[in-house]
């Protein structure tokens, strides 16, 4: 673009990336040290053991944690708090679960298929008692994806950013400002992916993630609706009010 | 914004 210069760009990869090393919630370091530690079978029993319920508002307690972290990172977003409130709460209800999911893959192992969870590595099979095998399953498998892309962490940073920043979600009042900072965030993430020899294919990729990712917050929302049907009481009074907020 | 206080206080929180 001819009103950004590369400077330009590379001083907004600067910021978003340190903003999301601030935010990350886990680093790297910290993950090996867990040593990637799988949980052992009769672990695994007792999660599937636990009532639906139990596990629900368990994961529901492990998703808000998640998302403060992203609300942070995206305070920290170049030109994100000077967008109006309104549309602050737009992006961050369409898309910071969005940013979790990007996120996973930080913490998922490929090779075991498992992701980190309550102290330790988890397959699949811990979140049985959820009764979503289905949702469970396409989001492994998004992680997976995800993870074949070997996005380094500046590039993870962009791309979180770029999805927060999506100036498409019904609602927004100043749909040109988010757009423009859009704009701005996708530019400084081309800049980047040829900067570090990138093929061409790894932004196409990228864009059919944005793409999964919708499909998977509206199953969540889906699968939410559901349990809600059956045990309203239990989201009323024992689920996160951020997460109630978020998704109710 | 009564429906999103959460979300409201933690973006008026300054970041630290």
């Amino acid at each position: 673009s001819p009103t950004t210069s590369m400077a330009e760009l590379d001083h907004l990869v600067q910021v978003i990336s340190k903003s999301h090393l601030e935010t990350c919630q886990y680093l790297r370091e910290e993950l090996q040290q867990m040593s990637w530690q799988n949980f052992l079978q009769d672990e695994v029993e007792s999660y599937q053991s636990k009532p639906r319920e139990v596990m629900w508002q368990l994961c529901a307690v492990k998703i808000t944690e998640a998302i403060q972290y992203v609300v942070e990172f995206a305070k920290r977003i170049d030109g994100f708090m000077d967008l109006c409130q309104n549309d602050q709460i737009v992006l961050l209800k369409a898309g910071s679960l969005e940013v979790v999911f990007v996120r996973m893959c930080r913490v998922f192992d490929s090779q075991n298929n498992t992701v980190y969870f309550d102290g330790k590595f988890a397959g699949p099979e811990v979140f049985k008692a959820l009764g979503c095998d289905d949702l469970i399953t396409s989001v492994f498998d998004f992680a997976k994806s995800m993870c074949s892309l070997h996005l380094s962490e500046d590039e993870l940073a962009l791309f979180s950013a770029f999805i927060l920043l999506s100036a498409d979600r019904t609602w927004l009042q100043e749909k040109l400002q988010v757009e423009k900072l859009q704009q701005k965030t996708q530019l400084a993430l081309q800049h980047l992916l040829q900067k570090n020899q990138r093929e061409d294919g790894v932004l196409n990729k990228l864009r059919f993630k944005v793409s999964a990712l919708r499909s998977l917050c509206s199953r969540h929302t889906e699968k939410l609706s559901a349990f809600r049907a059956v045990y309203p009481d239990i989201v009323r009074t024992h689920f996160p009010p951020l997460y109630k907020e978020l998704f109710g | 914004k009564e429906k999103h206080k959460i979300l409201h206080q933690l973006l008026q929180n300054s970041t630290s």
